[in-house]
């Protein structure tokens, strides 16, 4: 389809448009409520301390609450709703470019695109970014991987978040992680929770390793 | 465009046979793991002492995970898998039809059908269903109302899922249902818990008022 070939081809003006900048991209997706924002808020603020230059890009359907939510962390943050182009249940590449417009790549290090809350459709649009990330919370339950496998085929790392909620659940963490596997034995599975911090250190390297080994 | 007439044709043929036999319907949708499965199978065991006659299609992408959690049950469920279909990311009208033909609808009073896991494509589909209802689980937080409108737009019920959980959220119960009402002023909230029985009287009397009012 046309439709599919147009976003894939402004999808690799993206790619090196961040290729020429030296931008690492990494496109967060999950189910609505799994973390996206909370983890990013984490993130941001420890990459900060490290002298990590970063900004976001923030798909919804509708509303600024999530920017609302990242703005004081004093970085560039570019709302991008699906809602006036017909509320897309996905971020496409198109509004990604668009979002690019009101951003200084030379500026950045990391670029992190917050992915409109649904485990289904997102996965199947490349963005142009180098990495795909899915966060998975606890509460969900274990068997999420082997009901929408799609989502986790196409990403490189899985986030476990809420990991402290894990007392008061029925889920089984090393479950979780036995199915991520089984659907894709190359995910990097990492627990943690947004809340406490727990289990920060393995995703910022693995965030560090990213920017470092950009061409 | 030609598809969404012709499943919307296809729907009402099936609320014509809902019509016909008596059967009361509900489409229950929810993002991924807020609970739609574990509602189902208290909602099926209260209802069945009460000789409720019941039936559920089970739609998912793939996998029969959650037919098989309902099938000990001892009622007729029928799994509906859109992934030899494409992967759709919501269930369609035709495929509801094609379920119907391993149903005897003159043998039920209430036929539920789960949906995919997915709080946004869903709510846009009619399936021929005389409720649609929204399942948002505690752990998501309080503002998905807000940020996918839609979905609680167009449902007749929302049920507030794991409250039992409330004790270790940050998340208020309360400024949940402001949110709901803030989006769709007549749709009935039921908090609930699917884990330990909470609130199930005020949504089994939502059901049994549906089966007594079908025409
Ligand atoms: N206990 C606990 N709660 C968390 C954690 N991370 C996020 N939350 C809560 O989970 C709810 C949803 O978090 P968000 O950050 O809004 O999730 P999101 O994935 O960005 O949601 P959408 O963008 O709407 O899809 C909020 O109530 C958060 O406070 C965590 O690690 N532990
Ligand atoms: N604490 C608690 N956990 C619950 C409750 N209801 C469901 N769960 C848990 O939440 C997880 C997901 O429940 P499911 O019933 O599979 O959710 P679902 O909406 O059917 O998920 P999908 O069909 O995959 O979209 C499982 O681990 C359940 O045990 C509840 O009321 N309280
Ligand atoms: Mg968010
Ligand atoms: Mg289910
Ligand atoms: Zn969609
Ligand atoms: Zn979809």
């Amino acid at each position: 389809r046309d439709v599919l070939k147009e976003s894939n081809a402004r999808a690799e003006e993206n790619r090196s448009e961040f290729k020429e900048h030296r931008v690492f991209v990494v496109n967060v997706m999950s189910s609505p409520g799994s973390g996206k924002t909370e983890i990013l808020k984490r993130t941001i603020s420890d990459l900060r301390k490290q002298n990590i230059r970063c900004a976001v890009i923030e798909g919804d359907i509708t509303s600024t609450l999530d920017s609302e939510r990242l703005t004081p962390l004093g970085i560039p943050v570019v709302q991008a709703n699906t809602e006036p182009f017909g509320g897309d249940c996905h971020i496409g590449s198109h509004l990604v470019q668009g979002a690019l417009k009101h951003l200084d790549l030379d500026s950045l290090d990391v670029l992190f695109i917050e992915n409109v809350g649904n485990l289904v459709c997102p996965a199947e649009f490349d963005l142009g970014e180098d990495k795909k990330v899915v966060v998975l919370s606890l509460p969900e339950g274990s068997d999420k991987p082997l009901k929408y496998p799609l989502m986790f085929r196409e990403c490189h790392a899985c986030l476990a978040n809420k990991t402290d909620l894990a007392p008061y659940l029925d889920v089984n963490l090393a479950e979780v992680g036995v199915n991520v596997n089984r659907i894709n034995e190359n995910i990097v599975f990492i627990p943690l929770s947004a809340k406490t911090g727990d289990g920060f250190d393995a995703w910022i390297e693995w965030i560090l390793y990213g920017i470092r080994t950009k061409e």
